[in-house]
């Protein structure tokens, strides 16, 4: 059967919390590139782009 | 494909036959092992795959995929619900899984505005190929497609992260503030696709009823469907009252309650006539 490139996403969303506000001030975000870079290794996809301001990161994945 | 680290949420959204689900035990242990957080809350939301048959385990059904997720989760978010919201048609439902730990308010002052676009007009579509050999980066690329298409518009105000992929395909962030926005375009004519996804609130000056009629425009999709996740229900009534005038007639509406997050409200367009 003919299939091309799939463009639905699938799209998941994690709230954490923790009970020393102290930790959360940059919270996940101070989470190695390491970690972020071996999660995606299981997704299967990579970082291609990244910015971030004062309240978050985003980064464009490959796929 | 998209990833967002907030400091106690992580959204990530990918396409083609990824195995997203794959992240959450490493986030989770990641999460509480480096930072001391405990995960308190779960999302999992996806439409209907065109190419159902080419998705890799967990992804092989929306059974699965539940099953899988209630595998992974921690027993202390108890408060569970799945759920597919059916449309008009078979080939577009809005499947839905969330978890939660207790009665923390996550979603209570926010909405997300999750759009999937199918069979995309061609000539629009065809700003999102590459010219061979351009010989450009894929992020020069990417803002000349931003640039080109008016996506700079939806959002004036916000910073945009481009990328065009070679030969088709593009993908941005935006940033405005602690709001977000994305979109990602598979062009090609037979399965073309088009998404585009926000987060506001009642207080943020995103102008909904602006965004929504800049991304038709766009993108001209022979079929539409809008998620909208809130407590109210001002938001995807909005949503209805700008997309009508555009050309596109309500199809169908579903609404399903969700453990602390609010109500989910799927919505499908068609134009009147093309």
């Amino acid at each position: 059967a003919f299939s091309g490139f799939e463009g639905f996403e699938k799209r998941l969303e994690l709230h954490f919390f923790c009970d020393d506000p102290a930790l959360l001030q940059l919270g996940l975000r101070k989470l190695d590139f390491d970690c972020i870079h071996q999660t995606l290794q299981e997704v299967q996809c990579t970082v291609v782009s990244a910015v971030g301001n004062s309240y978050f990161d985003a980064y464009v994945l490959s796929e | 494909s998209s990833l967002f680290v907030y400091p106690t949420k992580i959204i990530i959204k990918t396409c083609g036959t990824t195995q997203l689900l794959k992240s959450m035990t490493p986030l989770i242990f990641y999460a509480h092992t480096h930072l001391g957080l405990t995960l308190s809350s779960c999302r999992y939301t996806r439409g209907t795959f065109i190419f159902p048959l080419s998705q890799p385990f967990p992804h092989t059904s929306f059974n699965d995929e539940v099953t899988y997720i209630e595998a992974t989760l921690p027993p202390n978010l108890c408060f569970r619900k799945a759920s597919i919201m059916p449309s008009k048609s078979s080939s577009h439902a809005w499947h839905v899984f969330t978890a939660t730990s207790d009665s923390h308010a996550l979603y209570h002052h926010n909405y997300t505005l999750e759009i999937c676009m199918t069979d995309l007009d061609p000539l629009l579509a065809g700003k999102f190929f590459r010219r061979p050999g351009d010989g450009r980066s894929g992020d020069s690329a990417g803002r000349e497609m931003t640039e080109l298409t008016g996506i700079d518009g939806i959002n004036p105000h916000a910073l945009v992260c481009d990328f065009a992929f070679d030969p088709c395909g593009y993908s941005m962030n935006g940033m405005d503030g602690e709001w977000y926005s994305t979109i990602h375009v598979t062009p090609e004519e037979g399965y073309s696709y088009a998404s585009f996804e926000c987060v506001g609130s009642r207080s943020s000056e995103v102008d909904v009823v602006h965004v929504v009629r800049k991304v038709v425009q766009i993108f001209r999709p022979g079929t539409m469907s809008v998620s909208t996740t809130s407590l109210g229900n001002e938001v995807w009534r909005k949503v209805a009252g700008a997309v009508e005038p555009m050309g596109m007639k309500l199809r169908s509406c579903a609404m399903d309650q969700f453990p602390d997050s609010g109500s989910v409200v799927f919505q499908t367009f068609s134009p009147l006539r093309r």
